[in-house]
């Protein structure tokens, strides 16, 4: 139960680091666009 | 042979001290008595009291469930009619089980090593303690399912006991009748053949057979294929002596009271301790001079099997050898019928006994006790403990995603549409899965925090439930603990 909760966590926090990850990428691009 | 003259000095449990130490620290491993259901059985000495006993050694990775089941009925039994159960080891990858030392094995294994069946007499005697031993066991609610004379023993005062309880059954208040298919074929009662529920009257209906197997050497059918047997018990009559003439009116009375296939109507053990048969039962004295016997039969043989080894490296098991007529005693002349040994030899005899019929026999019946129906659902349904299980199966929601879930409510109350005031990132908790579109309304600057906050959010996040289970685990580690500084042992 613990290893199964210990998944859930890391992987949560790894589709939220891409998530945000992304964005940081399409502001950059939308950046590069506007200059 | 040397035979006690006086009562022994009655152990109850093994000492406290006992069970903290290593078990070959408190036993001395005498000889090998032969291979139960489950394991080998070993004869012992116990150091701290020099009395002789029995040592089931059952590797962990055996049934377990049914061992525990045995422990732990033996152990809720306190009568001399029932083989002791003392106390238990974990040595390596065994289970030690220390039991009562019956010097003179079961009932079946003293007629297979002497060639001879028994006498009414010697009958009466053993049917005598046994019954006692099941009226004890029944008054606690307890069916044995297997009762043949391969799981009665003798000690060697010529006590009866009552052995081996791996496929014993406790009813309870709510399953006054069980339907579990049990036992061993040809001893088993046509209601438990017939899957219609049974309670402890079956015992009774198994000491007829047994009965009738200790007169003739073999149970009613063991001539024929335990399946088919399976069928006979249910459709024809109550089996009975093959020659009638050879035995009492009182012994085949008593015979046919057990033998009542409806067991509404059969007698109880206590009713039947009352039969005249017996009541005329002869004091355990009179099986002194078979148990020497037989004793001194097995130690000749042990001896000479020992010489064999000595001459040549061919092992020669006792068993092979032991292939002699039979011959019923008293009355004698009833034919021969022929004895091949049992493939185990043991001291429980427990089950597993081949007998062939006469030197034309083609049938060789394996005697084994057959389980059909696993007792698992129903345990399952007396625990009730799987609802629960599903419950604490289910992953608890990370308390991060409430925490967020509860931030968020709040943020799109504020409807600031973007960066928040609050941006500490240490208060930064996981946006929903499904709900990380979230990000896209942060400023540039919130993302970058967010990010480098990301690992030791993780890993406070892992450290919090790192805990929990630890918390939840500590009781269970510190009972294994407490067992630990016993050895393992109880």
């Amino acid at each position: 139960l613990f290893m199964k909760e210990l998944e859930h966590i890391v992987k949560s926090y790894e589709a939220y680091r891409q998530a945000l990850l992304s964005e940081v990428e399409a502001r950059k691009q939308r950046q590069q666009w506007y200059a | 042979v040397q035979m006690r003259s006086h009562p022994r000095r009655q152990l109850k449990k093994l000492s406290e001290d006992s069970l903290t130490k290593q078990p070959e620290e408190v036993f001395d491993v005498l000889e090998k008595l032969g291979e139960g259901s489950y394991g080998s059985v070993f004869k012992a000495n116990y150091k701290e009291m020099g009395e002789i006993v029995a040592i089931k050694q059952v590797p962990v990775e055996s049934d377990l469930q049914e061992i525990i089941k045995e422990i732990s009925i033996m152990q809720q039994c306190n009568s001399p009619h029932v083989v002791r159960y003392y106390g238990s080891y974990f040595k390596n990858s065994d289970l030690w089980i220390v039991m009562e030392y019956c010097g003179a094995g079961s009932v079946s294994d003293i007629i297979r090593i002497r060639n001879k069946t028994l006498t009414e007499d010697e009958i009466a005697t053993i049917l005598q303690s046994t019954l006692k031993g099941l009226e004890y066991l029944h008054f606690m609610r307890k069916i044995h399912r297997d009762i043949k004379a391969g799981n009665i023993l003798l000690n060697s005062e010529g006590q009866a006991k009552l052995a081996d309880f791996g496929v014993a059954g406790q009813l309870t208040d709510t399953m006054a009748k069980r339907n579990t298919v049990i036992g061993t074929p040809f001893w088993m009662a046509p209601e438990v053949i017939q899957e219609i529920g049974y309670n402890c009257v079956a015992d009774l209906w198994s000491l007829g057979i047994t009965a009738i197997e200790m007169a003739e050497g073999k149970p009613p059918y063991a001539d024929i294929h335990p399946m088919r047997a399976i069928f006979m018990i249910p459709t024809n009559p109550p089996p009975t002596f093959r020659n009638p003439d050879l035995w009492s009116e009182a012994f085949q009375d008593f015979v046919g009271q057990c033998l009542v296939k409806n067991p509404e109507k059969r007698a109880t053990a206590t009713q039947l301790l009352q039969h005249p048969f017996i009541k005329s039962a002869k004091p355990s004295s009179i099986l002194r001079a078979l148990i020497t016997d037989a004793m001194e039969i097995k130690l000749k043989r042990q001896e000479e099997a020992e010489q064999r080894e000595l001459d040549d490296d061919d092992n020669s098991d006792e068993d092979e050898v032991d292939q002699g007529t039979m011959v019923r005693t008293g009355t004698g002349d009833s034919g021969t019928i022929r004895a091949v040994g049992s493939s185990t030899g043991s001291l429980s005899g427990t089950a597993r006994t081949m007998i062939e019929h006469d030197d034309t026999g083609t049938m060789q019946s394996q005697l084994g006790t057959m389980v059909i129906n696993s007792d698992d659902d129903e345990d399952e349904d007396e625990g009730g403990t799987m609802k629960r299980r599903d419950e604490t199966m289910q992953p608890a929601k990370p308390s991060f995603l409430e925490y967020f879930e509860q931030k968020e409510k709040e943020a799109n109350g504020r409807n600031d549409g973007g960066g928040r005031g609050d941006n500490k990132a240490d208060n930064r908790k996981l946006p929903c899965e499904g709900d990380l579109e979230v990000v896209s309304t942060w400023s540039v600057e919130e993302l970058r925090l967010r990010l480098a906050s990301l690992d030791p959010q993780m890993e406070q996040e892992i450290e919090e439930i790192r805990q929990r289970y630890q918390s939840k685990r500590q009781p269970i580690m510190d009972a294994i603990e407490a067992k630990k500084r016993q050895q393992q042992n109880f």
